[in-house]
């Protein structure tokens, strides 16, 4: 649970840097699929 | 200085993006992907997946695949653009009633004397 | 992307306890796992835009997710 949560932080920190001037809002889900995505890789 | 997080961060994770039961996705996985023409013993059946668990699917969008889609730093790679070149002849092809352009234009170079 | 974390994420897959790992290999590591979680979260963010929407849900994602994995 520890590890899973430093990396949905992780993502979500560098998701919400990277889209903060877009006006679009990532949602949780989608942040954890991309955390899914990514350390699945 | 380790890789857990702090209190503070531990706090946001809770606040912003921790999946909780009371979600209607309460997880995300990426399954193993598998063709259906190589079922291997190995993987068996496809897991089903749990309640409230959320399979990402590679195919459910796949009319959007027959041209590319916008990047950001990372440009496609050849192997994108041949994977659209042969969406967009899947699509094709789907439409296409009676004769197959696929196959005409494939039979253009097929020259009967060569076949012993 | 803390590079301890890097390092713990390797070293849960790595068959062998032993496997070392240098400071340039995990900051290397980190770079690419920061460059795929950006271009994942924009790429999403530009279908979501696309289609009129103020927030990007797991949909957008899955619609660029095979073009995505293919790129890298």
């Amino acid at each position: 649970q520890r590890l899973k949560a430093a990396v949905h932080y992780t993502v979500g920190r560098l998701c919400a840097e990277a889209t903060q001037d877009s006006g679009v809002q990532l949602s949780k889900q989608t942040v954890a699929a991309i955390a899914e995505v990514t350390f699945r890789q | 200085k380790d890789w857990f997080l702090s209190e503070e961060e531990f706090k946001l994770w809770n606040r912003l993006y921790r999946l909780r039961d009371s979600d209607e996705i309460k997880e995300i996985t990426l399954p193993q992907v598998q063709f259906l023409s190589l079922q291997n013993e190995e993987n068996g059946l496809t897991q089903e997946p749990s309640r409230g668990t959320h399979q990402l699917s590679l195919s459910e969008w796949r009319l959007w695949q027959d041209h590319p889609l916008p990047t950001y730093q990372v440009d496609h790679s050849d192997r994108c653009h041949h994977f659209i070149s042969i969406m967009q002849m899947i699509e094709g092809m789907r439409h296409e009633e009676g004769e197959c352009s696929y196959e005409l234009n494939i039979k253009s170079y097929l020259q009967m004397e060569d076949v012993s | 992307v803390p590079q301890e974390l890097v390092s713990k994420l390797l070293h849960l897959h790595f068959k062998d306890d032993k496997t070392r790992v240098s400071g340039d290999a995990l900051l290397l590591t980190a770079e690419l796992l920061k460059v795929f979680v950006v271009e994942a979260a924009i790429r999403s963010v530009r279908q979501a835009q696309a289609e009129d929407l103020a927030c990007v849900d797991v949909d957008q994602l899955e619609k660029v997710l095979p073009q995505l994995l293919l790129d890298f």
